[in-house]
C-alpha cells in the first residue's frame, strides 16, 4: 500500500515507517514454508501538543501532552499502533507437521499518539 | 538473540525453533488459504479469520498431521487377502487442551499411477485400532470398521471424516492406538492377474501417503457460533 510522505517539516512527527521482515534473516525461512516475510511496519516520531489533535490521537494522549507542556516531568504522548492487522503463517514443525495458524496484531496498518 | 527468539516464539506458541530436515508437501488448499489471506490483508479487505471458507469449517488453526505409522508386510501375498496392511498413527499431542476440534478429515493419496488399468479390484478397509498391540511384532486385532469402501480409479485422494474419532483421542490420549488400514484384494485370482496384482501392491505401498487435517477453534480467539433453537 502506498504511504503518505510527509512534507519535510513534518517528517519528525508520529507516522508510520515502512518495515519488512524478512524470515531469511532470522534463518526462520527453514521452517517458515509461506509468507517468506512480512511488511509489519512501525510507528515512530514526535508528538507535539500543538499537533495532538491531528496526529489520530486519543484523549488521554492530547491530556497527556497538555500536562507535559505545564510539568515536563510528566512524559510526552508516545506514537504508538492505533490499527493492527493479523498475518497467517504456515510453517513445518520438528513432527513433521504442516500448520497455518493467524497470529493478531502483527502489522501495524495506522500510528497515532497515545 | 537467541533468548529474544525463544521469547518470541513462545508468544507464538511454539516450545523451539523447529528444524525439520526434510519439507513435506503442501497440499493446494492450504496454500490457497494463505494466498487469499495474503491479498485480502494487501487490499486491506477485512477478513474473518475464524472461519475457512474453503473447508467450510469455523476454526483458526489448521494442522496437517504427518502419519507416523508403519507397514505390515506379508510374505506371502498369494496365500491371503491383503494387498497392503498398515498402521496410520497421528500424534495429537500438540492439540491445546482448550482446542475444539471442528473437522478432522483422513487423506489417503494411493498415488497416481500405482493401479494399473487391468489390475485386480481392490477394496479398502480403514478400522480404528482399540486394543494395544506389540508395535511391529504383529498386527493389530480391528476394531470398529470407520469405512469399506471400492479403491476408485484413477484413485486420487480418498477422504474420511474423523472428526468423532479425533474428539475422542483427544479426550482419551491413551485411547488413540491409530487406525488400521487394509487394502483388500476382491478378485478371485488367476494366474494372469497374480503378477499384476504384486506389482499394484508394491506401487500402492510405495506410493501411499496418508495425513490428517485438522482444524481446530480457540475459544479465546474465535467465539463458537450460538447454538440454534429447534
Amino acid at each position: 500500500a502506498a504511504i503518505p510522505v510527509p512534507s519535510p517539516s513534518c517528517r519528525s512527527l508520529c507516522h508510520r515507517h515502512q518495515l519488512f521482515i524478512h524470515f531469511r534473516d532470522l534463518g526462520w525461512h527453514k521452517w517458515i514454508i509461506a509468507p517468506k516475510g512480512f511488511m509489519a511496519n512501525y510507528c515512530h516520531g514526535d508528538c507535539p501538543f500543538s499537533l495532538t489533535t491531528s496526529l489520530n490521537s486519543s484523549s488521554y494522549a492530547f491530556m497527556q501532552a497538555l500536562m507535559h507542556t505545564v510539568d515536563p516531568q510528566v512524559p510526552q504522548a508516545v506514537c504508538i499502533p492505533t490499527k493492527l492487522s493479523p498475518i497467517s503463517m504456515l510453517y513445518q514443525d520438528n513432527d513433521d507437521n504442516v500448520i497455518l495458524r493467524h497470529y493478531e496484531d502483527m502489522v501495524v496498518d495506522e500510528c497515532g499518539c497515545g | 538473540f537467541q533468548f529474544q527468539e525463544d521469547a518470541f516464539l513462545r508468544f507464538l506458541g511454539l516450545d523451539k525453533t523447529p528444524s525439520p530436515l526434510k519439507l513435506q508437501p503442501v497440499p493446494y488448499i492450504l496454500k490457497k488459504i494463505v494466498q487469499d489471506r495474503e491479498a485480502a490483508a494487501a487490499n486491506e479487505v477485512t477478513q474473518d479469520l475464524c472461519y475457512l471458507k474453503e473447508l467450510g469449517v469455523r476454526g483458526n488453526l489448521i494442522r496437517l498431521l504427518a502419519d507416523h505409522g508403519f507397514y505390515f508386510y506379508s510374505p506371502k501375498i498369494s496365500q491371503d487377502k491383503f494387498c497392503l496392511q498398515k498402521a496410520l498413527y497421528f500424534n495429537l499431542s500438540a492439540v491445546h487442551e482448550k482446542e475444539q476440534f471442528t473437522m478432522a478429515q483422513l487423506g489417503l493419496d494411493l498415488g497416481p499411477s500405482s493401479y494399473f488399468h487391468l489390475g485386480p479390484d481392490l477394496e479398502l478397509s480403514l478400522s480404528v485400532v482399540q486394543e494395544p498391540y506389540r508395535w511391529g511384532r504383529s498386527t493389530p486385532k480391528p476394531g470398529r470398521i470407520l469405512a469399506l469402501q471400492s479403491v476408485p480409479r484413477p484413485q486420487g485422494t480418498l477422504r474420511f471424516n474423523l472428526l468423532d474419532v479425533a474428539q475422542h483421542w483427544k479426550n482419551n490420549p491413551q485411547k488413540n492406538l491409530g487406525l488400521l488400514l487394509e487394502i483388500l484384494v476382491k478378485d478371485d485370482r488367476d494366474s494372469g492377474l497374480h503378477v499384476a496384482l504384486e506389482d499394484t501392491c508394491a506401487g500402492l505401498r510405495r506410493s501411499l501417503h496418508a495425513s490428517l487435517l485438522v482444524v481446530t477453534l480457540d475459544p479465546q480467539q474465535c467465539h463458537l457460533p450460538p447454538r440454534q433453537r429447534r
